[in-house]
């Protein structure tokens, strides 16, 4: 009937928001107890002057091998999601190609230190200035600045892992032959997370404070693709036979 | 699409680990 409201029981509600959990942290490249005993170590200024003084095509190709390491976690946890692959093949990929580096940037304030506004990267912790040879300051603040705005929300591993089904389930995709079955599947993660944070004592805004992080999430990643095409016009040949075919595939 | 994207049309079939 056209409708894609769906019907579901709190006793749903529950048990898709545990295998979504138990998915996601299936999935993560950083396992719950490995990220407590990381010893959070910042690089040393002579690290950082070592990676700045890297040539831009290098720390562009060491940058798209980490990128595409942390996709392949993000497809499996797709492939984890309840309904995802009953979804044509098209649509698949549609919603991996559009989300999968959205859900890396999310699970990016997993293995973020807001004090020291620095990320787990290469092994050890590190600044924006860490990336300076990638030639793209503003795109790298606006990444460090989404991921401080997302973990001063303080969410919770299961209010992440939804949160990340509700990124990848976005029903306004172009190219989704099956759109009506995704946006059922993307309202159901959606009252799912609804039901997680108020189960978990949320406060209200959170809903809203989530939902404008899905335009943020956007905006990031049509920059990267910018700063990538933008790469690729002087560097043709480096993206050609150095970048990790995974990568071209997603934002070539 | 599937034809423009054969590795992540590969990784999707493949059995999950």
């Amino acid at each position: 009937d056209g409708d894609a409201s769906p019907t579901v029981s709190m006793a749903e509600l529950d048990h898709l928001s545990q295998i979504i959990s138990k998915s996601h942290l299936e999935t993560c490249q950083y396992l719950k107890e490995e990220l407590q005993q990381m010893s959070w170590q910042s690089f040393l200024q002579d690290e950082v002057e070592s990676y700045q003084s890297k040539p831009r095509e290098v720390m562009w190709q060491l940058c798209a091998l980490k990128i595409t390491e942390a996709i392949q976690y993000v497809v499996e946890f797709a492939k984890r999601i309840d309904g995802f692959m009953d979804l044509c093949q098209n649509d698949q990929i549609v919603l991996l190609k559009a989300g999968s580096l959205e859900v890396v940037f999310v699970r990016m304030c997993r293995v973020f230190d807001s004090q020291n506004n620095a990320v787990y990267f290469d092994g050890k912790f590190a600044g924006p200035d860490v990336f300076k040879a990638l030639g793209c300051d503003d795109l790298i603040t606006s990444v460090f600045d989404f991921a401080k705005s997302l973990s001063s929300l303080h969410l919770s591993e299961d209010e992440l892992a939804l949160f990340s089904a509700f990124i990848l389930l976005s029903a306004d995709r172009s190219w989704l032959q099956e759109k009506l079955q995704v946006e059922k599947l993307q309202q159901k993660t959606q009252l799912a997370l609804q039901h997680v944070l108020q189960k978990n004592q949320r406060e209200d805004g959170v809903m809203n404070k989530l939902r404008c992080k899905v335009s943020a999430l956007r905006s990031l990643c049509s920059r990267h693709t910018e700063k990538l095409s933008a790469f690729r016009a002087i560097y043709p040949d480096i993206v050609r036979s150095h970048f990790p075919p995974l990568y071209k595939e997603l934002f070539g | 699409l599937k034809e423009k994207h054969k590795i992540l049309h590969q990784l999707l079939q493949n059995s999950t680990s």
